[in-house]
């Protein structure tokens, strides 16, 4: 399902985004990550955003082992994805509590185009755990160390962490592995 | 072409606007 073009008023974004939703159930895995994956929706304004947003519980409300995904319109939120492949992902463990603040700061800075990597960001996670929570931003080419670089300096300026936060990259083919 | 770049005030701002259902 195509985002619908901006309505008259909206405010267009720079890219087109789909959001996503997976949920692992307790026990025994039978059911594949890709099976797990709900598509939401796709959006290409900021009010069209805030439609889908208002309405979903914040992180911090989701129980056990839940994820949201905000990923460029056509890519899919798994490691095959061609436009994965070759990429990686900045990954920053959150304590219990601030999940959902951090959340929204990292989609706004997202869809705000505030990353100015071009077209290297493809998508962002928000993991909810039992002991923390995990915020991910995507991008396609993880050799590339000055786009890596800045989005990490970006990261650590709009999120406001804690200063003992631990920020690691993470290259998807060693996730693979 | 230009990039749409938007701040994070002007996106919580929008999220009150009457064409956010």
């Amino acid at each position: 399902t195509p985002a619908p073009p901006p309505g008259s008023g909206e405010h267009p974004i720079q890219f087109n985004y789909s959001l996503w939703f997976s949920k692992r159930t307790p026990g025994k895995q039978t059911t594949s990550y890709d099976q797990t994956l709900r598509f939401v929706g796709s959006f290409a304004s900021v009010e069209q955003f805030w439609s889908y947003y208002t309405h979903l519980s914040r992180p911090s409300e989701l129980s056990g082992h839940s994820d949201y995904h905000i990923f460029k319109e056509g890519i899919r939120p798994m490691w095959e994805d061609d436009a994965n492949k070759a990429g990686g992902k900045w990954i920053i463990r959150l304590k219990k509590g601030i999940a959902s603040r951090c959340w929204e700061n990292l989609v706004l800075a997202m869809l705000g185009e505030q990353f100015m990597v071009g077209g290297e960001v493809c998508g962002a996670v928000v993991s909810i755990r039992y002991q923390e929570d995990i915020l991910s931003l995507w991008n396609r080419t993880a050799n590339d160390h000055v786009t890596t670089s800045r989005i990490r300096d970006t990261l650590k300026r709009i999120l406001n962490l804690p200063p003992n936060t631990i920020m690691e990259y993470k290259c998807h083919t060693d996730s693979l592995k | 072409g230009t990039r749409i770049v938007y701040d994070r005030a002007f996106l919580l701002q929008c999220r009150n606007s009457p064409l956010t259902k």
